[in-house]
């Protein structure tokens, strides 16, 4: 006669552990939709913006470009879309203001 | 002229910023 002494160390059933292994993807890039030619074109700035600003790149003098002459240039764009391109334009660098307020130039003179 | 220099330079640290 044998004792048969099953060490029965069965049941390896580790609980439910079912860890969640799903992450909600958070892309790299902020989500910018950059779809290619549609109003916001070229840097990020809108077609008003671009207008503005390459009219302040074209300017050579060391003052720079008033908001008046931009206006002159833009004929069809009114003095508080114009400025309110100038202000966005300014506040990201791309231009800056010379003797006041009212004369920018750009950064970027290439 | 100080004024454009200096705001020149500001804004050409802002464009940098706003550019990485």
């Amino acid at each position: 006669s044998k004792p048969q002494t099953m060490s029965s160390a069965g049941g390896g059933m580790t609980g439910g552990m079912m860890t969640p292994m799903s992450r909600p993807a958070m892309g790299g890039m902020g989500g910018g939709g950059y779809t290619g030619a549609n109003d916001m074109a070229y840097n990020g700035l809108s077609a008003n913006q671009n207008q503005v600003l390459s009219l302040i790149r074209g300017c050579p003098e060391p003052q720079g470009i008033s908001i008046h002459d931009l206006r002159q240039r833009l004929s069809g764009m009114s003095v508080p879309v114009i400025k309110q391109a100038v202000e966005f334009l300014s506040n990201e660098g791309h231009i800056f203001s010379t003797i006041d307020e009212d004369h920018y130039k750009s950064t970027d003179n290439d | 002229l100080d004024r454009i220099a200096r705001n020149k330079r500001a804004a050409l640290e802002k464009l940098a910023l706003a550019q990485t």
